[in-house]
């Protein structure tokens, strides 16, 4: 078995958003609930439906497309399903299989939904090919019961069922013990001072902060809780060099030292991390451009542009940044491209915003701290907020020679 | 009999699709033929099939059988 990750609680809730067309409602219900029983008869895990609000697990029926899934399914056959490893909680079947129950006709929805809510409770797919998480469907088996691979995997999760851990007391006491961070010695960073690792307009659009060990969130409201950054990408190290994340491909790339890893969402890609071979190692920062659908790796005074999915060549990096980013520095701490459409560069304590024209801004550079950490004001110079239009910047969108023969060369990347 | 290049397509395809094939961070277009081989016998450890690196009849129809949509995480490394 391969695991993906856990619930921090063993009592779940789950909804089921909607049902297939043609199986019984019924019975289809009753495969669903079967199917968390498979689960729940092994390890100390209780599911409770809820009918209406937010549940963890959300089960629904969806075909070739759907406006609330970015992954299409592809008609009969070929993909039944798919789920979120935790604690994201989303299982989805294709609408368009022939569900069935009880009968060797069709797909069983009993077994598929076991297998999918397994997804779900952490498990990845397992190589033993009649193993309930295997990868391919076997078929509908009428005694069908779980594999001792699935049953260690999910023991391996949640630990083995028995009469005590019933107790709900003690299972809140156990949640509430286990600790968000590791408790490894490790200096937990003030977001208020010092140099950022990275910054990241990461997946869902949140923006994440990097430094030292820790990662937390940044919103225009404040900021979330300090985490190890191993506990939110599994085996990812501390104090990065680079972050970024692409909505082109959905990967997160991390950088550090000679290395990269691969992430989607929280779970890291296979065959990662991998060296750096072609682009120089101990990066600065990283960001993605939208307007060219790029990845920007930037180090010292020089920048590599990289297109995900099609063939680079880097004979031609790395060109300085001041030949693309009018008015960046060098050496820089962190970059990225926010959800305002602008490109801000971070070094020290300082950040400097682009414009369309990718040209500093009038009035930058700006504290970190106070814009975007929602620290006190410290000096009287740190005025303006995060993503704030002034008026200042109007002033700004006038092309320039440099900036009109930055974009060329961007567009005659593109071309190549 | 020769497999058309729509069926080489469909495999590599497939491949990359579930995790057995990853694009590198270079970017490169094609994957080399001693790459795809390689996926191919991943593919046929973790499937009890015949591990030839050959995209037969049997490696073919296993990947035309029903499945899910999430990756597999084999590779030599697991496998072993």
């Amino acid at each position: 078995y391969l695991l993906l990750g856990r619930w921090r609680k063993k009592h779940l809730t789950f909804r089921i958003l909607n049902l297939p067309s043609r199986l019984s409602s019924r019975t289809a219900r009753a495969a669903v609930h079967q199917a968390f029983n498979y689960w729940s008869n092994v390890a100390p895990l209780t599911f409770r439906e809820v009918q209406a609000g937010w549940a963890d697990i959300r089960l629904s029926f969806h075909g070739r497309q759907s406006p609330y899934c970015s992954n299409k399914f592809d008609g009969p056959g070929r993909v039944l399903a798919h789920a979120d490893i935790p604690e994201l909680g989303s299982v989805h079947f294709d609408e368009d299989e022939f569900w069935t129950e009880g009968t060797y006709q069709g797909v069983n929805l009993r077994i598929i939904a076991a297998h999918e809510l397994g997804h779900a409770l952490g498990l990845g797919h397992s190589r033993y090919t009649q193993a309930l998480m295997a990868p391919v469907y076997a078929g509908y088996r009428p005694y069908f019961e779980l594999h001792p691979d699935d049953v260690a995997g999910i023991q391996a999760l949640y630990g083995k069922k028995s009469p005590e851990t019933k107790d709900e007391e003690k299972e809140e006491t156990e949640v509430l013990t286990v600790p968000l961070v590791p408790t490894e010695p490790s200096p937990m960073p003030n977001p208020c001072s010092g140099e950022l690792d990275a910054m990241m307009l990461g997946p869902h659009g949140k923006t994440y902060a990097f430094k030292g060990d820790y990662v937390w969130t940044v919103t225009n409201s404040g900021r979330g809780p300090l985490f190890r950054v191993s506990a939110l990408w599994e085996g990812l190290p501390g104090n990065l060099d680079a972050a970024v994340y692409s909505p082109r491909t959905q990967w997160i790339h991390f950088f550090k030292g000679d290395k990269v890893w691969r992430y989607i969402n929280f779970k890291m890609s296979p065959g990662f991390p991998k060296k750096l071979n072609r682009v120089e190692p101990n990066l600065d920062a990283a960001l993605y451009w939208p307007l060219n659908q790029k990845v920007f790796l930037f180090k010292g005074s020089g920048y590599w542009q990289w297109d995900e999915l099609a063939r680079t060549d880097f004979s031609r990096y790395p060109k300085p940044i001041k030949e693309l980013f009018t008015g960046v520095p060098d050496q820089l701490s962190a970059a990225m491209s926010w959800q305002d459409g602008r490109v801000y560069f971070f070094k020290g304590k300082e950040y400097w915003r682009l414009n369309w024209q990718l040209r500093v801004e009038k009035g930058y550079p700006q504290n970190i701290a106070h814009n975007w950490m929602h620290c006190p004001l410290q000096t009287p110079a740190t005025i303006s907020s995060v993503g704030d239009e002034t008026a200042s910047v109007t002033g700004t969108i006038l092309s320039t020679p440099s900036a009109m023969d930055s974009i060329m060369d961007i567009t005659l990347s593109d071309t190549d | 009999r020769a497999l058309g290049p729509a069926e080489k397509k469909a495999a590599v395809d497939y491949l990359l699709q579930y995790g057995y094939l990853q694009k590198s961070l270079e970017g490169q277009d094609d994957f080399r033929p001693e790459d795809i081989m390689e996926a191919l016998r991943v593919f046929q450890e973790a499937s009890e099939l015949p591990v030839s690196g050959q995209l037969d009849d049997a490696t073919r129809a296993h990947m035309k059988q029903p499945r899910c949509g999430l990756e597999d995480p084999f590779n030599q490394k697991t496998l072993k």
